[in-house]
């Protein structure tokens, strides 16, 4: 089965 | 003062045919260099930039930094009914962004701004083993052959070739293109074919879309105008195994 990720970690502030 | 003129609506109309599916609401940041917005869906699956550098435009006065939002299935509702070779002005006055459009009649629409719930999102800076470029109507056309199939698909690439795979059911597809580019290692990953969809809209942008594609990575897609005055970026999510 596959989930869907989302971009959060990619847009993580420093 | 803001004031912009391009000699068709179709980079626009194109544009946001894509951005209204994706998105509800957009903040267009305008100054000397250009007009651009970034945006992240509700979801956080999908963000996109769009850059139309003031070359691009017939006349572009931008004397100080403006940030315009608004709701972008008003702005599709108007852009829908400019014809192809209207001319377009974009312009603010106290509270509504001014879209005129002038062909055999002058026709004035006027949208109003709103508050915006979220800050647009920054683009993020990701480092891709892959970038390649294949031809929009390929892509499409292999979005289209996967859809019988299934609701997400597969995106792979080596050295030699691009793959679409997806299976379903009630059987198969595999799409091999070979892209006579420098790619030098391998990726896939998995992806909604509803999202992709989604960017895909923006069809008649560019006659080709550059990919970068990892491991389990955000699917990079760019739609670039030939003159380089223009870009539309999208940012997707991948479906992960469990």
């Amino acid at each position: 089965q596959y989930k869907q990720t989302t971009l959060d970690s990619y847009f993580k502030k420093d | 003062m803001f004031k912009a003129e391009l000699s068709n609506p179709n980079i626009l109309k194109t544009s946001f045919e894509a951005i209204s599916a994706i998105v509800d609401e957009i903040q267009f940041q305008t100054d000397s260099e250009g007009l651009r917005l970034d945006a992240l869906d509700r979801g956080h699956i999908t963000f996109l930039h769009l850059d139309l550098k003031a070359s691009l435009f017939d006349e572009y006065i931008c004397d100080e930094p403006e940030k315009i939002n608004i709701d972008t299935d008003e702005f599709m509702k108007v852009l829908k009914r400019s014809k192809s070779d209207d001319r377009v002005l974009l312009s603010l006055d106290e509270g509504n962004l001014i879209i005129t459009f002038e062909g055999q009649a002058k026709r004035t629409f006027k949208i109003r701004l709103i508050d915006m719930e979220y800050e647009p999102a920054t683009p993020p800076a990701i480092e891709y083993p892959t970038e390649f470029s294949i031809p929009f109507d390929l892509f499409k056309n292999s979005i289209n052959d996967i859809d019988i199939y299934s609701d997400k698909v597969s995106l792979s690439v080596d050295s030699e070739k691009f793959k679409a795979f997806a299976t379903g059911e009630f059987g198969e597809v595999n799409i091999e293109f070979i892209h006579g580019e420098s790619v030098k290692e391998e990726a896939s990953s998995v992806f909604s074919l509803e999202k992709i969809s989604e960017m895909l809209k923006a069809d008649k942008f560019s006659d080709n879309v550059t990919l970068s594609i990892g491991n389990d990575m955000p699917l990079t897609l760019s739609l670039k105008m030939i003159s380089e005055e223009g870009e539309l970026r999208f940012l997707l999510a991948p479906r992960i195994e469990n």
